[in-house]
């Protein structure tokens, strides 16, 4: 399991931004996008799970230096996509393992779980792909989770890093 | 825009589980793939929104093969986790654009997003990675949607195939 993985990686510098209570129709997600794209403002991860009732939220993130841009972007449309809120949050922080072929690997995605579970790290948002699985957690426990996670991927470089004289 | 995009993909042997209003804690992502791990189900995406509440869902594709599986595995550990409800759908289709660096490009996804609402065809959910925006539509239209999304990233090409003599 361990050497699908071949890094950890963090990002504090993400904001994410939350459109929340969208009509589940075509055009939506078109719409908040293109708007985003107009403005030139790249979007990292974008989450859109199942919906409730015909209704959903779209989640994504951007660059910190882009979150009042987008939110000016969004606010223009917000009527038009009939959005209840958009919410935003800065205090978050991604982290991600990268590896090859990671979605034959059941238990990988599982053990980046546990790894943040350990250390009594909330996972706020998840999103992966065969060569990433990403989690947004708080911003304050960045370098925990990229610790842990290192624990449990790694652990013979911690054995070496443990040795003193 | 167009020339970041290299491929098309449409996987139509997935089913979508979601497990719904679990607690917001640590373990809860962990004890689910854990589950799944232990039977060695591989999931595809997994896809976990902002929550509401401190409630969460967590959805995930599985090859159709596994949906059973899948599904009893979980059913073992609901009260656990205090899941609501776990739900399945296997009238989806994962559809997909393959690119390098697509992250840096804003529109792309957008313009994948047009096309699909081009077509009046609704995106139940979204994951995306640098290389990889995959959408979960409705399993029925999933040829008419790489239709409509070749139309738009290989525009050259669709001119060429409509040339009859
Ligand atoms: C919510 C949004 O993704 C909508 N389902 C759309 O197709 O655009
Ligand atoms: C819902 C689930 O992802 C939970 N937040 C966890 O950390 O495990």
């Amino acid at each position: 399991n361990m050497r699908a993985v071949s890094g950890i990686a963090s990002d504090e510098n993400q904001a994410r931004i939350a459109i929340t209570g969208v009509p589940d129709q075509p055009g939506v997600a078109a719409k908040i996008f293109g708007t985003l794209a107009n403005r030139n403002i790249s979007v990292d991860m974008i989450i859109q799970s199942l919906n409730k009732q015909e209704i959903n939220d779209v989640a994504f993130t951007v660059s910190s230096n882009d979150l009042n841009d987008a939110l000016e972007a969004l606010e223009k449309v917000k009527s038009e996509i009939q959005a209840d809120a958009i919410l935003h949050d800065t205090s978050v922080a991604k982290v991600s393992i990268v590896g090859i072929g990671m979605i034959d690997r059941p238990g990988i995605a599982a053990d980046m779980f546990s790894a943040l579970s350990e250390g009594q790290i909330n996972i706020k948002m998840i999103a992966t792909s065969e060569i990433k699985i990403s989690c947004l957690i708080e911003k304050a426990q960045a370098k925990q989770a990229v610790q842990t996670i290192h624990n449990v991927f790694f652990p013979e470089a911690c054995g070496a890093t443990l040795v003193t004289d």
